[in-house]
């Protein structure tokens, strides 16, 4: 599936 | 952010100055896996390729800087400055044996098939085991010196509190990333063990002394 969202995480 | 994240990454960020302390004190790297520092450094540069494209926050961009930075310099501490005390005898891991596997899952199993995200996926799946040669290294030695010790122990607690941050988020923002997760469990799972060496021993004040 798409990306979810922006990889906020370290 | 939550705080489950916060902690985590404050506990790696003291795991990663534990680590540097116990070199620039006492000047050697002995015991240490130059073998794992080399897939942490990999980890980074595959995850933070991002760094200079997509702003999240300051608060991001420094710890990304600081990880990235710090493990470099790890590797020219043990492989450079202190090459003597560097015991390559017993960091003896076959790295192949973990890159490509992982390499090959990430090509495989992944969230979307873009060069971006497959490299992302890799450092995922690479973080997760890139503690072995480390671990692997303290089996053959058989004991580790106290500063280690607490250096895993930091490591290790911080991705068990990103899985609870996972959990949080789950919940809070209904935000679920399959791939982080089963990552992070294996993660912390190979870390069980030592854990328990740590928690029954360390915390008394002995050494951790495995059979050798």
């Amino acid at each position: 599936e798409e990306n979810q969202k922006p990889k906020d995480e370290l | 952010m939550n705080i489950f994240r916060l902690c985590g990454d404050m506990s790696h960020l003291a795991a990663i100055i534990i680590l540097l302390l116990k070199m620039w004190k006492t000047r050697s790297v002995a015991g240490i896996s130059g073998k794992s520092q080399i897939l942490f450094a990999t980890v980074f540069t595959a995850r933070y390729l991002d760094l200079f494209t997509s702003f999240i926050s300051i608060y991001n961009t420094c710890m990304k800087v600081f990880f990235i930075g710090t493990v470099y310099f790890t590797i020219y501490l043990i492989y450079m400055k202190f090459k003597a005390t560097y015991d390559s005898n017993h960091d003896s891991f076959r790295v192949e044996f973990l890159i490509v596997p992982v390499g090959g899952l990430a090509f495989l199993v992944n969230h979307e098939f873009a060069p971006l995200e497959i490299i992302w996926t890799f450092s995922i799946y690479l973080e997760s085991v890139a503690i072995l040669p480390q671990l692997f290294m303290i089996s053959k030695t058989g004991e580790a010196e106290t500063i280690t010790s607490h250096y895993l122990f930091a490591l290790g607690s911080y991705r068990a509190l990103y899985l609870c941050n996972w959990i949080y988020r789950y919940y809070a923002e209904g935000f679920f990333d399959l791939i982080a997760v089963v990552a992070g469990v294996v993660q912390t799972i190979l870390y069980c063990d030592f854990f328990y060496l740590y928690i029954t021993k360390v915390m008394k004040g002995k050494k951790i002394s495995l059979p050798a």
